[in-house]
């Protein structure tokens, strides 16, 4: 009878202090948010959702940056050798992964889930469609396409829309200077490989407009493209503006591709949550894009404006850019990750002192491209060509 | 995660695709 009553004295306990526990952690999370609110309002940038139920809201108060930025940690520690086959196969059965398109079939080559996750896959897997007008950035389902309506709103579902302002910033919205991009195409050549619907390797070369010394057959579709991209066709009144949201689910290959030729003038990194973006959220949880941490970049194609956003969501809360090595999402800046970069000193020290502030939260930090090419004013983005990916965490 | 495409394009641009369709990267979705 003793002994059952210390069990039950136990468990009573155990029950009291884990409630409390987590309770308090709730309501700290409350004052922390509620801080950063404040901070937030002050510079005038608003966070509206509507969380609906109470399961929603209570996700809603979770540290999910912090949880992300674990579960990248967990997912970046090495795997034995021989722990890495099974337990890749069992993620790939969980999730659907297709083991046939790898780029390196063995799986011993991962040495951890975050580099098998953006693992590359043989180009001939994904053949580019150059005869259509504009091609899927990614794997992943459709989950909305259309027109934007007339006030700027784009339908997340049925009864909800956001404003395509709010999810790409405005020339006059709240930003903070981002370090501006050290490199000029000029000097430099670019290449872009993809493969046709044929099977032909095709490689768009750039080089200075004009100089004849170009050498790939496909070259004078260049000078064509760099003709069009300069926009000799460009904005026309009648033209409308369209929208496609693509979800990828986590066995998806997470690299994204550019969808059509185009150029890249600026980037705006939006720091936000990293609610998850399953298409049950996207039902449930209004605002969604323009909470979550993403990252925009604009610039024109030959129809005019042309936008990417990659969204984050809890488990990839990183996202890259092969062509911007400064873009950092998900973390807090150290002044390390500046140094490190080795940008001139002048220039480092400039940033140092902005250094040490915390990135924060609800804020656009914008970067411009408009140096990468005196011609372009921008970065050429050739259909096919990688641009980046989502990384787990 | 998403990526959501924004862009201008002339009226006659068309989708080929339907609501909930996989696709895949370098697939052509829409046309002029």
């Amino acid at each position: 009878f003793s002994s059952r009553l210390k069990r039950v004295k136990f468990r009573s306990w155990f029950t009291l202090t884990s409630v409390s526990l987590i309770f308090f952690g709730v309501v700290s999370r409350n004052f922390i948010e509620d801080d950063d609110t404040r901070e937030a309002k002050e510079s005038q940038v608003k966070r509206s959702h509507n969380i609906g139920s109470w399961p929603l809201y209570i996700y809603s108060r979770l540290p999910l940056n912090s949880l992300s930025r674990l579960w990248g940690q967990l997912n970046s520690i090495d795997l034995p050798v021989w722990l890495r086959g099974p337990s890749f196969k069992f993620y790939s059965v969980l999730f659907g992964v297709n083991l046939e398109e790898m780029a390196d079939p063995d799986l011993t080559h991962y040495k951890n889930l975050a580099e098998f996750f953006c693992r590359p896959i043989k180009p001939e897997k994904r053949p580019v469609d150059t005869s259509a007008t504009l091609c899927s950035p990614c794997d992943g389902k459709v989950l909305k396409f259309g027109v934007v309506e007339e006030d700027g709103g784009i339908e997340q579902v049925k009864g909800i829309t956001y404003k395509v302002d709010a999810l790409l910033g405005t020339h006059d919205a709240p930003k903070v200077e981002a370090p501006p991009q050290q490199f000029d195409l000029e000097r430099t050549e670019k290449e872009a490989h993809f493969i046709d619907l044929h099977g032909d390797i095709k490689t768009l070369t750039y080089k200075k407009e004009g100089d004849q010394s170009f050498v790939h057959p496909s070259t004078s579709r260049i000078l064509s493209v760099s003709r069009t991209l300069v926009g000799a066709e460009g904005h026309k009144e009648s033209n409308k503006l369209f929208y496609a949201v693509i979800y990828l689910a986590p066995g998806d290959y997470h690299r994204f591709h550019s969808p059509v030729e185009w150029v890249a003038t600026l980037r705006r990194h939006f720091v936000g949550q990293l609610y998850s973006v399953a298409p049950y959220f996207q039902r449930t949880l209004q605002n969604l894009f323009i909470l979550n941490e993403r990252v925009a970049i604009l610039g024109y194609w030959k129809y005019g404006f042309f936008s990417m956003t990659p969204v984050g969501a809890t488990n990839v809360g990183s996202i890259k850019l092969n062509f911007d090595t400064h873009l950092a999402t998900n973390e807090v800046y150290e002044h390390e990750i500046y140094s490190k970069d080795k940008l001139n000193e002048a220039l480092t020290e400039k940033y140092k002192v902005q250094e040490r502030k915390k990135l924060k939260r609800d804020t656009c930090y914008e970067a411009t491209y408009a140096n990468a090419s005196k011609v372009l004013h921008g970065i050429p983005l050739f259909r096919g060509e990688e641009m980046g990916g989502f990384k787990l965490g | 995660s998403t990526i959501v495409l924004v862009f201008e394009a002339p009226p006659n641009f068309q989708f080929d695709l339907q609501e909930n369709q996989q696709v895949l990267m370098g697939q052509g979705i829409g046309r002029i």
